[in-house]
């Protein structure tokens, strides 16, 4: 995935802001 | 069923973004994940931009689960 870096698709920021509350919630 | 189970974790998830439990989250609210998420604030601003459907400036819990759903690639009913 593109997502973290510039010019990365605007789904790819959406998933990876998603994914990153997802671990930060399940996460230790 | 699916459906209720991803409202249920979008809205686990709203309420890290809605510290304060408004009921909404604004740009202000996003630009504190910076340093928690590892995103720049340019891209939290973009994702601010893309869930918030009505461009109002405050993003609402069924803007935010619709925006999971689509994530997740479901259409969620709030």
């Amino acid at each position: 995935m593109d997502a973290g870096k510039p010019g990365a698709t605007n789904e790819g920021v959406l998933a990876n802001f998603f994914n990153s509350l997802l671990s930060k919630k399940s996460g230790p | 069923d699916m459906k209720r189970i991803i409202a249920e974790k979008a809205r686990e998830l709203f309420i890290c973004c809605d510290k304060e439990e408004k009921g909404f989250v604004c740009r202000r609210d996003m630009q504190r994940l910076d340093g928690e998420l590892p995103l720049t604030p340019e891209q939290l601003e973009e994702v601010f931009d893309s869930l918030d459907d009505d461009g109002n400036g405050f993003l609402t819990l069924e803007e935010f689960t619709e925006g999971f759903g689509g994530f997740l690639g479901l259409n969620v009913d709030p």
